[in-house]
């Protein structure tokens, strides 16, 4: 089972 | 001056209940074109965006672009006191203390006011590039409701398979696993009904998700009689719901990772 992933890390903050 | 009208509140009130479990409190960008909201929930799993655009309204101005911090959950109560097809009226000054939002019923013969406090809310935006995405599943967001209703009897975490066969939702938990399939038609017309589903595909794609923001999405289900699903590998999904001839509804979910 895999790990819960974050938006932040997938798309850059601006 | 923002001055915005919508000729039901009703609309108004499945939009704010669709985004606010996910969000306690979002800046609402106006400007000319429409109003933007973007917002992550509070883990940063989550990513809610609503655009609506200026001429879905009956009325709309904007003279200057101002962004406006609302609370959610008052913004919510205080719509629970118009009826559904009242008109609603947001109105805010340049610099404003508070956004007013004001009902009239449909016979014109009651008129209601209310102010609701806005605030400074400093949260980050993100930057959505545009994606090509692998697979769009096209259903019915009633389906995909009673889905994630269904599998969160079973399971925490749901993985969607889309392949050119159609779209397959799985889950396993303590109790056991469930599966539901759902297969791809290369229509959507009335023979096939309006619960048909379409699978639009490049490549397979599978992702595994927490249902428990699958639960909130399908919280915008009365917004949209369809919802789509976009997934592309090592990429938020994106789900949209449209809101008829003016705007749209998407959430976006990271993926659960490989450790």
């Amino acid at each position: 089972k895999g790990q819960q992933g974050r938006i932040d890390s997938f798309f850059k903050i601006s | 001056m923002i001055e915005a009208v919508l000729p039901q509140a009703s609309l108004l009130k499945k939009i704010i209940e669709a985004i606010k479990e996910l969000v306690s409190e979002a800046n609402f960008d106006f400007s000319e074109t429409g109003i933007r909201l973007q917002a992550m929930d509070k883990s940063h799993i989550a990513l809610s965006f609503l655009h609506l655009r200026n001429d879905g309204f009956s009325e709309y101005r904007c003279d200057r672009s101002q962004t406006l911090g609302i609370n959610l959950e008052s913004f919510s109560k205080v719509l629970k006191c118009a009826a559904n097809d009242d008109q609603v009226q947001i109105k805010a000054t340049d610099k404003a203390e508070s956004l007013s939002i004001s009902f009239e019923s449909t016979a014109k013969d009651r008129v209601s006011e209310f102010n609701v406090k806005l605030m400074d809310i400093d949260i980050d935006s993100v930057d959505v590039p545009d994606m090509d995405y692998q697979a769009t599943v096209n259903m019915s967001s009633q389906e995909f409701a009673r889905i994630v209703r269904d599998m969160m009897t079973i399971g925490e975490a749901i993985t969607i398979d889309a392949t050119k066969q159609g779209v397959k939702f799985s889950t396993s938990g303590d109790a056991g696993e469930g599966n539901i399939l759902l297969r791809h038609r290369k229509t959507i017309d009335e023979e096939d009904g309006p619960s048909s589903t379409s699978v639009e595909i490049n490549e397979p794609v599978s992702h595994s998700l927490a249902l428990k923001f699958l639960a909130n999405f399908a919280k915008a289900a009365p917004l949209a009689d369809r919802v789509s699903i976009n997934l592309i590998e090592d990429a938020p999904v994106m789900f949209e719901f449209k809101i008829s001839d003016m705007g749209h509804i998407r959430f976006y979910l990271a993926p659960q990772i490989e450790e």
